[in-house]
């Protein structure tokens, strides 16, 4: 699974995922990544977030509106909103990553897994690729 | 008037394990790569959508990536393709699951977005869609590549179960 997650310059956020799934899947299985809400979310009063890992636990958790909830309606950070639910996807037995930015130009990411490979940049010059 | 971009790109069973020098440079190319293609859309004023969705395309390009080309093969030995879009200024959403045609499925999600009445479409219906608004179509074959075929195989042959979890290849 790949995604985007941007704030620009008006200050507006925007979340984009695209996935082939699991190797495998049948059935027409369909994963958390194309909900909205699940695997993909925006709101320019809280964050835009981008999902990935198993999906079956990021569709019950409504991983990327729950992140944006948290921080709408209870105040939280993002990278603390975004580890709860990340703890809350682990408590189901889900494993994955997320990556947000909010409206005044924060980035983030978290993970439960071995690697996930991310980059990110901003106005002020940072430029950086992780993988594990 | 900050503007900032951030990007994942899953690529299957990759740990510092399995994966060498070669490869970690490649991935860490395919990444700057599309992180880039947001960025120079960000530095030119340009929309946090647009550049969301100009780094995604980027990525469902590169086969190093599980989307668009170089996706994981389904059971059947398909590829089946799923994305969305959200504009965090009007909460306006875009989302395809199950196209099988469509080059870039961030694009088609999009168009969703903002040339149709819905949220989700899926499968046939959605590639229709596609057809009519002349979102780029493609032969499957495109998808398709020898390293995922290989981990299919690798799939079925260890009997796993509902899903490749224990492998990692989504």
């Amino acid at each position: 699974t790949v995604g985007a997650v941007a704030v620009d310059a008006g200050g507006h956020v925007a979340a984009a995922t695209s996935t082939g799934g699991l190797t495998g899947k049948r059935w027409g299985r369909i994963g958390d990544s194309p909900l909205i809400g699940a695997g993909t979310y925006a709101d320019d009063r809280a964050a835009a977030v981008s999902c990935t890992g198993s999906g079956e636990q990021f569709i019950r958790a409504a991983v990327a509106h729950e992140i944006c909830a948290r921080m709408r309606l209870g105040g939280e950070g993002p990278q603390s909103a975004t580890e709860a639910v990340l703890a809350e996807v682990g408590e189901m037995g889900g494993v994955g990553g997320v990556i947000y930015a909010t409206p005044t130009g924060e980035t983030g990411f978290a993970f439960t897994t071995p690697g996930m490979f991310r980059a990110r940049a901003d106005s002020d010059g940072l430029r950086e690729v992780g993988m594990f | 008037s900050r503007w900032a971009i951030a990007i994942h790109g899953g690529a299957g069973s990759m740990t510092p394990e399995t994966m060498d020098a070669a490869g970690v440079a490649a991935h860490e190319a395919a990444l700057g790569v599309a992180l880039d293609a947001g960025t120079a859309v960000l530095k030119a004023g340009g929309s946090a959508l647009d550049a969301v969705c100009a780094a995604v395309s980027a990525l469902e390009d590169d086969p190093h990536f599980n989307a668009g080309r170089g996706a994981v093969f389904t059971y059947h030995g398909t590829n089946e393709l799923d994305a969305a879009v959200m504009d965090g200024a009007s909460r306006g959403a875009g989302a395809v699951c199950g196209v099988t045609h469509t080059r870039n499925p961030v694009s088609l999600a999009r168009t969703v977005m903002e040339k149709s009445p819905h949220v989700f479409l899926s499968g046939a219906g959605a590639e229709e869609f596609a057809r009519e608004q002349g979102v780029e179509q493609v032969d499957p074959d495109w998808f398709a590549t020898e390293a995922r075929w290989q981990q299919l195989q690798e799939l079925k042959a260890k009997k796993l179960g509902w899903f490749d979890a224990g492998l990692k290849y989504g």
